[in-house]
């Protein structure tokens, strides 16, 4: 159980700073096992430094970097034990326009590395440009949900429908 | 094993029966504040056995079934159907010869979850261990819940540890 | 002090409905003292719903709706005894683009009721455009900020800046 | 009385002097990820007097001294000065008379913080009672920091009612 717990963290800590790298350009992160010397009673901390800035534990970071470096977290992980499916919601909120291509260019990356199949919830425009197709979620009817297929145009009025 | 297609009634905002394709590569799903994507996510935990109404943002399992609107009266069932890929035959071997297989679970009210895989009734336990043998399930790491990323960041350290026992 | 409370608390629920229809363009919401009849011990709820929806608890609501009503019950609370400076860090993060809007209009609303100065921090675009000036925040040395007054034409491209 | 100007000297990322004109309406603060717009709404609370580093992404105090980057040294001090518009003359009596008010706030590593009003030495109290009096302060509720709706969207019950403390 502790050498398993250790062996995933390595792998986990190699991808995460990969990823990081990837997705920042630069800089440098890492996991580090806290607060007791038993892993399976340790906390989890990231220290990480943006390009050029220097490193600090996740919670000093900005709302953006946060998000971002959670992200090059999360697929750490998944690259350990790739799934058939997976679901982001939402989770390109905090990050600025440049932010949001590097997130898109990732999961282009994800596509090369395994078969997983991706349903990405947005409300940014940058992102469904990324993607291979659109769903559009309306209620045209209140309180009864619909699914549609759409095309990027449609998706940019669905986004301003009430 | 690959998703093909999720199918909901009675779910949530999600009353008429709705197919959602799962193809390859990225597809991406939008539309305004309130219209039923995050329920399309919570649909899919559900059906591969999530237990608790509590991240189903429910106060009781009940409260996945459509509840009625002005217009419409509530239901009394619930039920979300989803169809897998198996034409690579990577399946546990009791389901493995089949090409296609369904995952069903659905709910009556004050009656609870019955679930069936390929038609044959099945426990939750069951479906559960279909998907885990699979390397995905309602608790995969690769379903990012709307929010979860404030909730890590914000996690205690010992919580976050957590993240690595789905790695291990 | 209980009767303080009492008092606030209903003044800010009458201020909540009002904001909630506005924001909402329909809809009810309230609040409710729960969990103890002494309300300097009692917790908050907040019940509602938007236009055509049966009422839950807030936790029950989108994403966006649950924003939008934290909003409502935030300037429920400022309107009455409004402060000389308001600041929202990048509240229009999980609002759609016809959300965006609403909550613009109820700051336009808000500046007509009190002296209030307001800064705004976003990555929206629509936000931007509904602002009296912009303040640009960037970091052409690494790690080093600096201010600058930008149109919204700048800003555009400022988003979009690494 | 009314906010007129922030500067900034030395505080986080605003390691060189830094002025922020704050005029009627609605002015909007834009830029990348990372940029510095949330350490000028953490600079605002700081010289209002707020007394918890935690509530400024801080381990400690100091931390909001510029530390340094790869090419520039880290400071020793930090300094933010609010300037307050009192043409109306409704601040309190001590410092009525001014149509300027100058409060600012300095720290220095390892000695703590300094707080001055118009030139006079002035405590942390003295501060927080001037601003408290004009109905804000660091924790009025009209500052809204990044994340805060989803604290009070998850928060408990109990804990959300402070909220209607502020307006009592
Ligand atoms: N049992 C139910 N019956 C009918 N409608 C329901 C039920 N449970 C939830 N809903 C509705 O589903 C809506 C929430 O949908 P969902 O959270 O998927 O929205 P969303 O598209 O993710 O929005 P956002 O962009 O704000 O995150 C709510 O408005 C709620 O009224
Ligand atoms: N003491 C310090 N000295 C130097 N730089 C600091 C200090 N404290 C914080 N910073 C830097 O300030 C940056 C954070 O700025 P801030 O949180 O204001 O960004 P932001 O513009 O709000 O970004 P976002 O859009 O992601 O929320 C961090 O990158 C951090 O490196
Ligand atoms: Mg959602
Ligand atoms: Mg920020």
């Amino acid at each position: 159980g502790r050498k398993r717990l250790l062996e995933a963290f390595d792998r986990v800590n190699e991808n995460f700073g990969e990823l990081f790298v990837k997705l920042f350009d630069g800089g440098r992160a890492r996991l580090e096992l806290i607060e007791s010397d038993d892993p399976l009673s340790a906390g989890l901390e990231i220290i990480a430094n943006p390009p050029g800035k220097r490193p600090t534990t996740l919670s000093l970071l900005s709302g953006g970097e946060q998000a971002l470096t959670a992200m090059a977290l999360i697929f750490a992980v998944f690259l350990t034990n790739p799934s058939p499916i997976c679901v982001l919601d939402e989770v390109d909120a905090p990050l600025d326009d440049h932010n949001v291509e590097r997130f898109c260019n990732m999961l282009d990356a994800m596509l090369e590395k395994s078969e997983t199949r991706f349903l990405i919830i947005t409300h940014h425009a940058l992102t469904m440009a990324r993607m291979n197709r659109l769903f559009g979620v309306t209620m045209m009817e209140r309180g009864v949900s619909q699914l549609v297929s759409v095309d990027l145009e449609t998706a940019e009025r669905l986004r301003e429908a009430s | 094993m690959k998703f093909a297609r999720l199918r909901l009634s009675g779910f949530k905002s999600f009353v008429e029966p709705t197919d959602l394709e799962i193809k390859p590569g990225l597809t991406g799903v939008v539309g305004p504040n309130g219209c039923g994507k995050s329920n399309l996510l919570e649909a899919l935990r559900w059906v591969m056995g999530e237990s608790s109404y509590k991240s189903m943002r429910a106060t009781g399992m009940d409260d996945v079934i459509f509840s009625g609107t002005k217009s419409r009266p509530s239901r009394n069932t619930a039920e979300v159907v989803v169809t897998m890929d198996n034409s690579d035959h990577s399946a546990p071997p009791m389901y493995n010869a089949e090409e296609t297989i369904e995952i069903s679970r659905r709910i009556e009210r004050e009656a609870g979850s019955a679930y069936r895989i390929n038609g044959k009734d099945a426990r939750a336990r069951d479906v559960q261990l279909l998907f885990a043998d699979a390397s995905t399930g309602a608790r995969s790491p690769a379903l990012v819940r709307q929010g979860q990323i404030s909730e890590l960041i914000s996690a205690k350290p010992q919580n976050r540890r957590k993240i690595l026992e789905e790695a291990a």
